[in-house]
This record gives C-alpha cells, structure tokens and sequence, in this order.
C-alpha cells in the first residue's frame, strides 16, 4: 500500500488546492497511479481538474455517508490518470452529520482502505478549517504537507496547527509525520517573504522543503481553463518547481 | 441601533481579515464607535490588532457558550477607538458544541443586541468556512462585504455564496442584503485580473463596488507589526483605498 498524504492548513488562501492538483497531475505525468480526493466542500480540486459538478452521480459525500464504496466515487479527469474523488458543495453538511456518529474521525480512513492498492499514492486536499473533515484526512494519511505563503498571519496560523498534529499523532494516528512545510507564491523580491521565510527555517529546523513555489499567474490562468499546470504550460516558473517538488518528495511518498 | 456588517467569503485567503480591521480602523479613525467582532478560530483579527492572545480572559467562544456578557470580552486595542471582541483557537469547539443546541444561528445575534447601542457600527469577520459561525454572523447582521480577487476559484465560489445568502435571507434573517463585493489584491496588470473583475461585473450587476484595493506588501507588514494600516502607513497605496472604501461605504453602514 503506498503512502497517503493531506495538504492540509486551516489559514486560508495558501496553496493547498494549487499544490495538491499540480503535484498529482506531475507525478501522473510520470507514470504512477495517482488518486486525488476533493475534501474540500468548495470543490475547487474538482474545478481545477475541468470536471463539471452537475455532472457528477457521486462524490466524496456519498463515500463518507457510507452511501457508496470509494471506488465509484472514482472518475478520470485526463486519461489515464490522475484519478480524481470529486467534492460537491453538499459535502459542507458531512461536518455537521458527522458529529454524532461513533468513531468519526474513521470514516475516510475506512474507504481509502478500500482502494489503496489500486494506486502508488493518494493526495488528500483538505478545507480550510480544523474541523472534522480535516480529522478524518490526518487520521486517513501517514503523511502532511503543509502549504504556507511567507506572510505574518500564515506564519501564526503554523504554531496552531503544528499543535493539532501533535495531538492526532498522539490520540488518533500514532503514523502521522511531517512531510514538509512548503512556501508558495514566494517573491524573494519582497523583505517580508524573506524575513518570515528566515523565521520559519528556525522556529521549525529541518521542516521547510527546499523547492519554493514562486508566485506565477499561469497557476490561476490554469484553473480557468481547468488543467493542471503541467499540461496547461509546463514550462511555466511554477510548473517547473512543482516538477522539482515532485522529485524532492518522490523518496519519501512514492518509496518501495 | 447601527448597521452590523458581516465580512463574508468560504474562499480562503481573500482579504476578510484585512478589510475588516482596516474598515473598522479607519472609520474609528474618523470618530465613529466601531466594534469588530473577531469570529475566526484563526483569530487573525485580534493578532492583526496586536492583542496578545494568552493574556485574554475572555473572548467571542465565551460569549457564544453564554458564559460571560457581550461588553464583558470587549478590549480596546487603541484607545479610544476600536473596539474588539477576540477571537482564540478555542473558538473552534464553538462549532460543534452549538450544533445540538436550540436556536443555535441566533447565539451572537442575542449576545450583540445586547451593546448594539454602544456603537455606530458592529463589523463581523467570518473564517474561511459556510459552517455555524459564518452562519451566526450573517444571521446577526443586516449588511454583507464580500471580498475577493479576481482569480478563477474565488470567482466560481460566488455562486455558491450567492445561494447561501438566499437561504438564509428566505428562512433566517429577511433584513439581511449584500453591501458589495470588493475586489482584492487587484492588480490591473495582469490579465486574468481584468477578465474576471469584467465578468463578476456582468454576472452581478450593481453589486460590485467601485472602489478596488490594489495588491500592496504594506497590508502584510502592518499585520506583522498588530497595527491597522491606518497607523503603520496611512499613505500607503491600499491604506488610500480603504479611506476610499470607507467613504463609499459610509452612506450605507453609517447613516442616520
Ligand atoms: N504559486 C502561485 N502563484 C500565484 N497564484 C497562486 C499560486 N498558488 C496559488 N495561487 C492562487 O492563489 C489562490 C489561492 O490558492 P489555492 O486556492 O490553491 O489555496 P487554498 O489553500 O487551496 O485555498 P482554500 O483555503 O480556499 O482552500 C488561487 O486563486 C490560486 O490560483
Ligand atoms: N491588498 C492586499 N495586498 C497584498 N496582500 C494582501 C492584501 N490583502 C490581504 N493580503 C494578504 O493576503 C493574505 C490573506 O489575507 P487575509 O488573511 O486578510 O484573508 P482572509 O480572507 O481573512 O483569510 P482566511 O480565509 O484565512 O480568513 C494575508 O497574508 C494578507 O496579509
Ligand atoms: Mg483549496
Ligand atoms: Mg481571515
């Protein structure tokens, strides 16, 4: 069974869906078996991917209703792959439906479970929140990779969540680790980004990944036209540091 | 009793923060009584406002849960003027623990009639999510500010948006009506910026304001620094904007 890992922090607006989508569709590009899930009620993976919402019979709503198998909640975007669990806008009540239900935060991990040796890695895009659908994604992953612009409010957000997995490591998912924390829409130009970049490397020694996404506007000009960036422009700035970021984290995620 | 104002948007990261604490600065900074509301566990709003949060007593999650008073969690950050209620990552329980309750949308509805008269203008900053608090707050408001850039995903979200304020207009709150949408980190250069601000302009027509904040570093450094832009750099060019803003708004928020 390969590895599973979330994108996931609560601050808003920094990547997670950007990352998460362009790092799927590069390693797909290369060859492995990729499995997308959309957590995120916005359904902005399933957007950026060009699926169309109405279209859908399932979604990831359904899987975690228990309603269908996460298998044919499955559809394929861009032949052959990435494979891609798309989100639905109903999916902001399984939050609510979820609460009472005994061992909630299971759910995800359960239905993974089902498909995970159909693929070499499975990318969770989470919500911006810490909420349940959060839970069940670091409860479902063995790994968390942690999207962050160098500003000052997304460097405070990072203390709050680091807090969290400490306590999922400890209560729900003993095989939770750090996979990295990565900067995004990074512009060495600006004194802010390299102060906080700075403070980051040393309140979290060993943590930031080396490849730094630059801000490139083909990432949003994709999305418009619902590719990744890899088959959108891959020569785009942003482009080739995701396939770099892909090669850094190749050992860790896509390993044996 | 003044308007109260809920700054609204799922999408992450689109300036909900930073247009609440320098609306609600500079409106304090032309005399007016102006009580921001921090309903973000994030508590972006009181960090940006320079509140240490491990020296507070109280704050919104107590006024929530019914445990203290409105006035009782209000600080003042700069004196004499505004106000803030914060926010701390407690916060984030509040969502489930009012999920069985009754009346549960009405909570900080009642809690601020409760110093309504105290102020000209309340101003509410939502996270990042259309669950319970966001649902609170555009039930305890009359007036909604949506920011959001001019880039593909916060576009598509606002349809989304637009159906959840008809719900809730229908079934919970009739007083409740859009005060605009803000355009966000606008800069003209970039194509995909004007494709969008042209096309949100035609699906909402009379809905967007003319005033546009532009994308300026000087936002994130005066965060990094607990002050409003109003005090960091009052002539920085998105300071200039949101004077403006606050003009337009005036005659909507604060008449009478
Ligand atoms: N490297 C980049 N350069 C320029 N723009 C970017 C970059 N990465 C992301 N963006 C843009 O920034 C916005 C936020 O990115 P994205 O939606 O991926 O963040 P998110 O963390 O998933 O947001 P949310 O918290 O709402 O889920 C999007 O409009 C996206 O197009
Ligand atoms: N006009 C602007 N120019 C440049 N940067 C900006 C501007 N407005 C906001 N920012 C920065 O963009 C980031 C997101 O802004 P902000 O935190 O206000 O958004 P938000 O919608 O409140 O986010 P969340 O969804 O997490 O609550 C912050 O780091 C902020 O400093
Ligand atoms: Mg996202
Ligand atoms: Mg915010």
């Amino acid at each position: 069974m390969g590895a599973i890992v979330a994108i996931a922090n609560q601050k808003g607006g920094v990547g997670k869906t950007s990352t998460a989508v362009n790092l799927a569709a590069t390693w797909a590009n290369l060859g492995k078996r990729i499995l997308l899930v959309d957590l995120d009620p916005q359904g902005n993976a399933t957007t950026a991917f060009g699926v169309d919402k109405k279209s859908l019979q399932r979604s990831i709503y359904q899987v975690l209703a228990g309603r269908c198998r996460a298998s044919e909640a499955v559809v394929v975007p861009f032949d052959p792959q990435p494979h891609l669990i798309p989100a639905t806008a109903d999916l902001s009540g399984a939050e609510v439906e979820l609460v009472g239900e005994i061992a909630r935060e299971q759910r995800l991990k359960e239905a993974l479970a089902t498909v995970a040796d159909d693929y070499d890695l499975i990318i969770i895009d989470c919500p911006p929140s810490l909420g349940l659908l959060t839970l069940n994604a670091l409860v479902a992953a063995n790994r968390v990779l942690i999207p962050m612009p160098c500003e000052f409010l997304p460097m405070e957000g990072l203390s709050q969540l680091w807090k969290i997995l400490g306590i999922v490591q400890a209560r729900l998912n003993p095989q939770l680790t750090v996979a990295g924390i990565l900067f995004t829409m990074f512009d060495p130009r600006v004194n802010l980004t390299r102060q906080v970049a700075e403070e980051v490397r040393r309140h979290f020694p060993n943590q930031v990944l080396n490849t730094v996404i630059p801000r490139n506007v083909r990432v949003s000009e994709a999305q418009s036209f619902g590719q990744p960036l890899i088959r959108f422009d891959h020569r785009a700035k942003a482009s080739v540091s995701y396939q770099s970021l892909a090669g850094e984290l190749a050992p860790l995620l896509l390993a044996g």
